[in-house]
This record gives C-alpha cells, sequence and structure tokens, in this order.
C-alpha cells in the first residue's frame, strides 16, 4: 500500500486504520476517528508521542498523574495488550469495545473476570479479593474492622464460590455474575455509545464521505 | 449485624474503574 502526501506522516506508532478498527469492533468508522480525538487529547497530555502512558491514563482518570490506584493499573495492563507499558490506538480502540453498550455480555463478563483475576492465575482467588477489598476501603478512607471484611469474602464466596475449593474460576465467575447482573454495570460505559458527540471534531479529520 | 453487600458490589465502586471519567471534559 502507498503512503501518499504528508498524512503518514502525522500518524504515530500504533495508529491503525479507523475502517479496520470499525470492522473488528462494535464501533463505527466515524466513531473510531472520534475516539482518535480523545486517544490524541490523552496521548498528549504529559508526553505527546501518539502513546497512552500510565501517568496521561491516571491524569484523564483522575485529573492527576500520580494518584496511583490498584484498579486504574490493571484496566491499564488490560488495556496494554502488547505490554509494553503504553497504550496504542488500536489498543485503546478495540479494549473501550468491550464496554460499548452493544458488546456481548460475554466479553464483558471475561475482561471483569481478567480485571479482577490480579495475579493471573486463572481464578479470583480469596486474597486478591481481599486485596481488592482494602484497597476500595483504604480509597474512601474507610476504616472497617478485619472481621467485616472476612464477613465480606465468606458472604462473597459461599455464593460465588460453588465448588468450594477457595477460589472462583471462570465458570464460576459467569453463574454468578449471571445471579447479579448489576456488578456487570462497570463494563458498560453509556458515553461510547455518543461518542461523535462528545467529540465532534474528528470530522474535520475524517477521512470518510459519509462521517454523520 | 449480617453483612449485605457482596465484595464485588463494594469493589464496582472504585474510581479507578469508572472509566467514563476519560471522557469528561
Amino acid at each position: 500500500m502507498g503512503c501518499f502526501g504528508s498524512k503518514c506522516l502525522k500518524e504515530p506508532p500504533g495508529y491503525e486504520n479507523p475502517a479496520i478498527l470499525a470492522a473488528e469492533t462494535a464501533f463505527s468508522v466515524s466513531e473510531v476517528e472520534a475516539l482518535y480525538e480523545l486517544f490524541k487529547k490523552i496521548s498528549s497530555s504529559v508526553i505527546d508521542d501518539g502513546l497512552i502512558h500510565k501517568e496521561e491514563f491516571q491524569l484523564a482518570l483522575f485529573r492527576n498523574s500520580k494518584r496511583e490506584n490498584l484498579f486504574a493499573d490493571r484496566v491499564f495492563d488490560l488495556f496494554d495488550v502488547k505490554r509494553n507499558g503504553v497504550i496504542e490506538f488500536g489498543e485503546f480502540v478495540r479494549s473501550l469495545s468491550v464496554f460499548h453498550p452493544n458488546s456481548s455480555f460475554e466479553d464483558k463478563v471475561n475482561f471483569a473476570f481478567k480485571l479482577y483475576d490480579l495475579r493471573q492465575t486463572g481464578f479470583i482467588e480469596r486474597e486478591e479479593v481481599e486485596q481488592m477489598i482494602v484497597a476500595i476501603l483504604s480509597e474512601s478512607e474507610m476504616e472497617v474492622a478485619a472481621e467485616v471484611i472476612e464477613a465480606i469474602l465468606d458472604k462473597t464466596f459461599s455464593e460465588a464460590d460453588t465448588n468450594m475449593d477457595g477460589r472462583i474460576d471462570h465458570q464460576e465467575w459467569t453463574a454468578y455474575v449471571l445471579k447479579n447482573p448489576s456488578l456487570m454495570k462497570i463494563m458498560t460505559l453509556p458515553y461510547l455509545k455518543d461518542v461523535t458527540t462528545c467529540f465532534p471534531s474528528f470530522v474535520f479529520n475524517s477521512e470518510v464521505e459519509d462521517a454523520s | 449485624k449480617p453483612v449485605t453487600m457482596n465484595a464485588f458490589e463494594l469493589i464496582s465502586m472504585s474510581q479507578g474503574l469508572n472509566l467514563s471519567n476519560l471522557f469528561e471534559k
């Protein structure tokens, strides 16, 4: 394929053709182009290199590039599919697609499982859930007695760990979220149905004729 | 007191999981 004019020069490493990304995700070409406007904004906020670094991700999430958060770290790592410490545009679009209202429940359930499987062992272990509870409590500056944390863990595992081996496997997780669908609310971002309105400037850079 | 909240309900309240912040201007 040729590379005409100046078009290729402004495309950073990791940039992917919006038409290909649209074909592989829940987004239309226009929506991918609108997401590129968001991506450019986030990826240029600290280091203007067309890649999202962890600091930039934290800045976009918390308005603070130094704020450390267990879950933001996990989300960043899952978005960074190539595991090279940065989120490229293609990774950004493919990962966000899981959060699209039209994406499958199965994709959302799988992503959430990976998110909570902190040590990536293929199971959500009791220690991992405890670590996450402690993180959320410290984030909200709530002091909760150790017995209360134990009681929350007992309740959760008595409901989710149906084979009682002390950890939640993928099948148990799927059954558990089907019984508790509210747990999947965080896996859908209504904004994603509306990205072209949020970032209307994409039309000035659009490569497709019908960008409506 | 009986515990009524499960761990994942609690966890899903984390700001770090609130990706809608990415879209705030």
